[in-house]
């Protein structure tokens, strides 16, 4: 079976850029935004959801993004109830009642066309 | 005797998945 990771938990710590320690409940999108500002290696890139199909196990699923302004088509497979953070929206996963069932983490239901928080590294040749 | 439990702290860019590098020139 396929472990998720611990972080997503309610109550877990999360360490912003700055040094700052925040709830992973608590996040916004400002928090990501504003520690990737500082980040030298990192930055954030809007990944929009194109498609959401199953995965190869029960309760994957195979998600399509259309990464950055290069709009670079990535695939990735999660378990449904790996959540995802939507701009302006917060947590969000494909099976947001398992989400919260799970790591007691309130979250939404992600959908096609949803733009959600990722990195890139900064710089890349 | 109690031990101390210490809190895990992960860093912010541990929850936000990264992608694909972005080429610039």
């Amino acid at each position: 079976p396929v472990s998720l990771p611990p972080f997503f938990m309610r109550g877990s710590i999360i360490q912003l850029a700055d040094g700052e320690l925040k709830r992973v409940e608590d996040l916004k999108t400002e928090d990501f935004i504003q520690s990737a500002e500082i980040s030298s290696e990192l930055k954030i890139d809007s990944s929009t959801v194109e498609r959401i199909d199953s995965g190869q196990t029960p309760n994957a699923v195979v998600i399509q993004f259309s990464v950055g302004e290069l709009k670079a088509q990535v695939c990735v497979e999660v378990l449904g109830e790996y959540p995802f953070f939507v701009f302006g929206q917060g947590w969000s996963s494909c099976c947001p009642d398992r989400t919260t069932q799970l790591f007691e983490l309130s979250c939404a239901k992600l959908c096609v066309g949803d733009v959600c928080v990722s990195l890139t590294l900064r710089g890349m040749r | 005797n109690v031990e101390p439990r210490s809190v895990p702290v992960f860093p912010w860019h541990s929850l936000v998945p990264f992608l694909a590098p972005t080429q610039s020139d």
